[in-house]
């Protein structure tokens, strides 16, 4: 690299010129807000390029992290648990000293539309810390606890708090996310029955916004 | 029919038309979108006296002042942006990240001296 294209990489918040090795799809979420911000007449002038308006919160970068983890052998005796997976997601892309304003996970599922495992059938989503040998942490509890009648193509959770201390620079995130079918008094389907939403699982992924250093300046002189 | 003469540009600061384009620079393997943007730049004098729609400062104003008797040891005020708006970037990162970046001061919308 010229010395000047590395200057003005580094004015634009990259250390290096990306090298995208097998690029996928860009999130629809993120087209939207490229489009909105191109397109539409802002009240009041321009958009705030330090906030993210579609989201409501500080922010001038928006990264959209695909899952890398793997299934998890469902071997313990755990009759209604219908899926266990490990959710990793490879943080290494955040830069020293940016600030994490909201983390948003999303669970896609199959369906086109909303799926009811079975009349009066409860699915239960729980969401762990991982260990590092990918379990559910022990002694710990769930990070987020949901049960769900319907299962809907994307299922949408808020893991801001949970990942203030774990979102950084260089770590990883490890989760066990774990979907069984809900206790029920008097159940008489088969265990894989009740889990027939489950089967549906598509995809995860993890949406992050953050602050940039520049913005944190700027908003801190403002 | 004899083509009408062109319009001679203006000779005083404004901003110029000046499109990026990202293939240029070859970095239209990793930049989704925009393929390219309107930055313009400013371009043009700042002549004694400063006319108001050049957006002057005061101290441009003297510089203009001082510039006209001591042209020698006194340069001309800048034509520099004044006003600048924001642009997104769409990209890919190494790890193929799909990364969306408001950047602030992209697009040079006004100039002055």
């Amino acid at each position: 690299l010229s010395p000047q294209e590395s200057s003005l990489l580094k004015s634009l918040g990259l250390s290096a010129k990306p090298s995208p090795t097998s690029p996928g799809p860009v999130p629809p979420v993120l087209w939207r807000i490229f489009q909105k911000r191109r397109t539409l007449p802002w009240p009041g002038g321009e958009p705030e390029s330090c906030r993210v308006e579609e989201f409501n919160v500080p922010g001038n970068i928006v990264r959209v992290f695909a899952d890398q983890g793997r299934f998890l052998p469902e071997g313990q005796p755990q009759g209604r648990l219908c899926l266990r997976k490990l959710l990793f997601f490879n943080l290494s892309a955040l830069e020293e000293g940016e600030r994490l304003t909201m983390a948003q996970l999303e669970l896609r599922f199959h369906h086109n539309s909303y799926h009811s495992p079975s009349p009066g059938q409860v699915l239960e989503l729980r969401l762990y810390q991982a260990s590092p040998r990918g379990l559910p942490r022990p002694g710990r509890g769930p990070l987020l606890e949901r049960s769900f009648v319907q299962l809907r193509k994307s299922l949408l959770f808020n893991l801001g708090a949970a990942l203030k201390e774990g979102a950084a620079p260089g770590r990883n995130l490890a989760l066990v996310l774990e979907i069984s079918a809900g206790g029920r008094a008097g159940d008489s389907g088969t265990p894989r029955s009740l889990c027939a939403g489950s089967d549906a699982f598509a995809a995860t992924s993890l949406l992050l916004v953050t602050l940039g250093r520049r913005c944190q300046a700027a908003r801190s002189r403002r | 029919s004899a083509p009408s003469p062109p319009a001679t540009p203006s000779p005083l600061c404004k901003p110029r038309r000046l499109y990026i384009s990202f293939s240029d620079v070859g970095w239209e393997n990793w930049i989704i979108a925009p393929q390219g943007y309107l930055a313009n730049y400013c371009g043009g004098e700042c002549p004694f006296p400063l006319a108001a729609e050049l957006n002057s400062t005061n101290h441009a104003v003297l510089q203009t002042l001082v510039h006209s008797l001591d042209p020698q040891g006194t340069p001309q005020p800048c034509c520099v942006p004044v006003r600048l708006s924001p642009i997104s970037i769409l990209y890919y990162d190494n790890s193929d990240n799909v990364v969306l970046r408001h950047y602030e001061d992209m697009v040079v919308d006004e100039c002055g001296c």
